[in-house]
């Protein structure tokens, strides 16, 4: 790991640094890649963990910071990374996952809105694109995929928090995850990204309560992940479509990509049930990453079993 | 956020949602759960944020209507503070 300190929470720049270190490190495994470019013109990364092979391996994907103030979030994407890396030689379960599968991880979607969250204003969520000729600024990118887009739980007030955009895949952002795990879809047997609060495993759809085909995979595979974090570390998670336990939204990420064919598609809503909200204190960074990691586990090892 | 407050509201009627989806446009509040007013139900957890000047004002329009809170952040700032490194808060 390099020394980088995964319990404090860090700025981009930091970030940056720990990718390419990431790289440097672990060059037999690890390889950072140009996912876009954001808004701003900030170049979005993502890390590939591949064991070489001359096997066809299948994808998960795994998004994090997508809303700028959720800084869990990006904590635990590289947690995530930092475990793989540091486990995989002498745990047989992450070994076992890296014969049969590559992660994608893209530490922190919303660059402009994380760096934003840090040098302005702590609570913002959105990007920065600015609107309506610069009266308002950012979309909500979690309202802006290609799925049912602004038909619910939506705003198309620039001012809001969940403003849709202009139009589905407006941002750079969203287009830039879009059209990569467009690209890729065939592989990917799972998307999963990382939120703030409510301590929820969320399943497709935000937009309708008709449940997807696969819903009773889903929904067992998310129920046991749930039953392990119980079981250890006496979490209790809950777990349902987000239209179903949270409130309904259009044009979220999850949803689009269960849309698109990627079959098992969750969404992580970490730790805290409101105590903190989006400002969950550094000392949580470790329990929440730790208990997290089992239930991510718990899906990673179902994948690849299947 | 000095000294802004998150308050946990559970409505129970239909009146009390109505009031809080009035008092959110009116203050223009900052919901953490659910993100827009319309989803505001009863029954269900309702967790905002108050600007500091307002805490006081609220809480007597919430009393008013008998809608009871909880106070779930006293200070949001002392929260931010703590979230941040410990060099970087200092430095603030």
């Amino acid at each position: 790991s390099g020394g980088y300190v995964y319990t404090e929470y860090h700025p981009m720049e930091e970030i940056y640094q720990w990718m390419t270190q990431i790289q440097k490190n672990n060059s037999e495994l690890v390889t950072q890649h140009i996912l876009g470019k954001t808004f701003e013109n900030r170049t979005m990364y993502y890390l590939q963990i591949s064991q070489p092979s001359n096997k066809t391996k299948k994808i998960i994907w795994m998004d994090c910071g997508i809303h700028a103030r959720e800084w869990i979030s990006p904590a635990f994407c590289q947690w995530f990374v930092k475990e793989i890396l540091q486990n995989y030689k002498t745990d047989p379960k992450i070994s076992r996952f890296l014969q049969n599968l590559d992660f994608y991880v893209l530490p922190v979607l919303n660059i402009d809105g994380y760096i934003y969250s840090w040098e302005e204003d702590r609570l913002w969520r959105k990007s920065r694109s600015p609107y309506e000729n610069g009266t308002c600024y950012g979309t909500d990118l979690n309202r802006n995929f290609n799925s049912s887009w602004g038909s619910v739980g939506v705003s198309f007030n620039c001012s809001s928090d969940v403003f849709c955009g202009s139009g589905p895949e407006s941002e750079p952002e969203t287009r830039a995850v879009a059209q990569f795990i467009k690209s890729k879809k065939s592989d990917i047997l799972c998307y999963l990204t990382i939120h703030s609060y409510g301590q929820l495993i969320l399943t497709p759809y935000g937009s309708t309560t008709k449940p997807p085909s696969n819903n009773e995979e889903l929904m067992q595979v998310a129920k046991e992940a749930a039953a392990a974090l119980k079981g250890k570390y006496g979490t209790s998670y809950r777990v349902g479509s987000t239209a179903s336990i949270l409130y309904s939204n259009s044009g979220s990420s999850r949803d689009w990509a269960h849309t698109i064919g990627i079959p098992l598609s969750y969404t992580f809503e970490l730790r805290d049930t409101g105590t903190h909200g989006f400002v969950l204190p550094a000392d949580q960074i470790q329990p929440t990453c730790e208990e997290t990691m089992l239930a991510v586990t718990m899906i990673i090892d179902y994948v690849d079993k299947k | 956020y000095d000294r802004d407050q998150v308050l946990n509201i559970v409505p129970e009627t239909i009146q009390q949602v109505q009031h809080l989806q009035l008092l959110c446009s009116t203050f223009m509040l900052d919901l953490w759960k659910p993100l827009l007013p319309e989803d505001i139900k009863a029954g269900e957890d309702l967790h905002i944020r108050v600007p500091a000047p307002l805490v006081q004002e609220m809480k007597d329009s919430l009393a008013q209507h008998m809608i009871s809170y909880r106070v779930l952040i006293p200070d949001v700032q002392k929260l931010v503070d703590q979230s941040m490194p410990r060099e970087r808060s200092s430095h603030r």
